[in-house]
């Protein structure tokens, strides 16, 4: 790099000029944010606060759409009604020292919102756990080794469903320890309801194979960047 | 790339175009929006009498005066920007993740003396 360049990319608050590999798709969130402000009125746009997501309400001048690096977990035994188990992992350690996570989202994806006749008013039970624990095979150690995080149970397949998950990105980044996440979605069971016949269940799972794939948008504020400006002004 | 064309031929000082473009840099491939920006810059004079339009300090009235009347020990006032705003970029990062930032202060609105 040249040294105008590289001092360049430093008042970008970048170390190295990045050298993307297999670009993705631009999330629509992050499209429509950046269409939004690009629009704005140029008398209006001193106004704007750059350290502000105004869409999400929190500090943070820097949006980030991390995608799942995860893989499917076959564990050999059927598991009682249980459509699918998903390792999701989210390399956080793109984030520079200093910068502050102000807000993390999941985004679990289905490709359509329509219903599958053949599971019509069937219940699905979403969990999502937080690995804390790996076993030696790489396998996640059943129940010990991870702490349920979310547990609810939804009727109908929406284009996506929204986590909050702040507060275990926050711990993710404070103590260094990103094991991933553990997501299962199941046929509600009901009570006491016996597991249908092997064949039974996949068709009841078969909306769930609508499942496209999941996201973390991340906010940050960069302390460098927003404070420095903040005292001048 | 640097092309000024001054709208009105002054030499007081105002915001003169600069337009940024990042394949001019070669960032084309890992940038994803925009393509460039109008970032300008200030250029022109500060002369006595400071009028309104020139957004001028107390401090400036004040110099231009002494510099008026000593022209060797006081150099005018500096013609700088008093306005400016944000603007957003998309980009790629190492991972492929894709980033939006935002940049404050970084488009000339208004120059002030």
């Amino acid at each position: 790099l040249s040294l105008q360049e590289s001092l360049l990319l430093k008042s970008l608050g970048l170390s190295t000029k990045p050298n993307p590999k297999s670009p993705v798709p631009v999330p629509s969130v992050l499209w429509r944010i950046f269409q939004k402000r690009k629009m704005l009125p140029s008398t209006d746009k001193d106004l704007v606060d750059a350290c502000r997501v105004e869409e999400f309400n929190v500090p943070g001048n820097i949006i980030r759409v991390f995608t799942d690096q995860g893989h499917f977990i076959h564990d050999g035994q059927p598991q009682r009604l249980l459509c699918l188990q998903k390792r999701l992992y989210f390399n956080l350690s793109v984030l520079e020292e200093g910068e502050r996570l102000t807000m993390a989202q999941l985004e679990i994806k289905f490709s359509h919102n329509s219903y599958h006749t053949s599971s019509q008013g069937q219940v699905f039970e979403l969990r999502l756990y937080q690995t804390s624990q790996m076993s030696l095979r790489g396998m996640p150690s059943h129940e010990h080794g991870r702490k349920l995080l979310v547990e609810q149970s939804f009727a109908q397949l929406h284009k996506s469903l929204l986590f909050n998950l702040s507060g275990v990105a926050k711990d993710w980044r404070t103590y260094s320890r990103n094991l991933g996440l553990i997501l299962e979605i199941s046929v509600s069971g009901g009570d006491g309801a016996s597991a249908p016949e092997h064949g039974g269940l996949q068709s009841l799972c078969t909306s769930i194979d609508s499942f496209l794939d999941t996201s973390l948008l991340v906010v940050t504020l960069s302390q460098k960047q927003c404070k420095a400006s903040r005292m001048r002004r | 790339s640097a092309h000024s064309t001054p709208v009105t031929p002054s030499n007081l000082c105002k915001p003169r175009r600069l337009y940024i473009s990042f394949s001019d840099v070669g960032w084309e491939n890992w940038i994803i929006a925009p393509q460039g920006y109008l970032a300008n810059y200030c250029l022109g004079e500060c002369p006595f009498p400071l009028t309104a339009e020139l957004n001028s300090t107390n401090h400036a009235i004040l110099q231009t005066m002494v510099h008026s009347l000593d022209p060797e020990g006081t150099p005018q006032p500096c013609c700088v920007p008093v306005r400016l705003s944000p603007i957003s970029i998309l980009y790629y990062d190492n991972n492929d993740n894709v980033v939006l930032r935002h940049y404050e202060d970084m488009v000339v609105d208004e120059c002030g003396c």
